[in-house]
């Protein structure tokens, strides 16, 4: 563990608990894209197969165990609880073009052929696009409340942070994965343009409104 | 090779 990782898991912390305050404080999912969360619930379930199997460390158990809850807590809230708030119509990213190419990628381009590795693979794919969705919707309604921008920046800052990991342990382990590198640049990548109003707004006390 | 790596990692 590195200061880089501890900082980028309490941002994804963070990301999540904002997220279900927003819901929880407002009752309502108004802004929030259902697929992208029940993605991000793949990928998560995907990447924790190995949570009965192997045992890395108390902290490890419980951020994969807090994870997997809160997301299927906040797919709970978007379809059922606030379900009357959840906006589908601007929530129409077709999710199928994300998913069928991630995982004829997965099957392509892994470390070892084998069954959980390849589901590994597939849940690092699809991170890196699991935003997608969200970002759509916003563009679709083209603006966002400031409580989910905080959501979004801190979800970015996460795997920004695992960049810095990912260099840090290059040079102090040897360690390398150029799978997940080069997964977590994408996915950083993807983010830029909502940092790039994040703090050229949100930081100034404005909304974030893109012309729609 | 990474493979046999333990997955340390969230």
């Amino acid at each position: 563990m590195n200061i880089f990782r501890l900082c980028g898991d309490m941002s994804h912390l963070a990301a999540i608990i904002i997220l279900l305050l927003k819901m929880w404080k407002t009752r309502s999912v108004a802004g929030i894209s259902g697929k992208s969360q029940i993605l991000f619930a793949t990928v998560f379930t995907a990447r924790y197969l190995d949570l009965f199997t192997s045992f890395i460390s108390i902290y490890n158990t419980c951020m994969k165990v807090f994870f997997i809850g809160t997301v299927y807590f906040t797919i709970y809230l978007i379809y059922m609880k606030f379900k009357a708030t959840y906006d589908s119509n601007h929530d129409s990213f077709r999710v199928e073009f994300l998913i069928v190419p991630v995982g004829g990628l997965a099957f392509l381009v892994n470390h070892e052929f084998a069954p959980l590795e390849i589901i590994w693979t597939f849940s690092i794919y699809l991170e890196s696009v699991a935003i997608l969705p969200q970002l759509f919707m916003i563009s679709k309604t083209g603006e966002a409340e400031t409580i989910t921008s905080h959501y979004l920046f801190a979800l970015g800052s996460y795997r920004a942070l695992y960049l810095c990991n990912w260099i840090y342990r290059y040079y102090a382990e040897g360690f390398f994965d150029l799978i997940a590198v080069v997964a977590g640049v994408v996915q950083t990548i993807l983010y830029c343009d909502f940092f790039y109003l994040y703090i050229t707004k949100v930081m100034k006390g404005k909304k974030i409104s893109l012309p729609a | 090779e990474n493979a046999t790596l333990v997955k340390d990692e969230l």
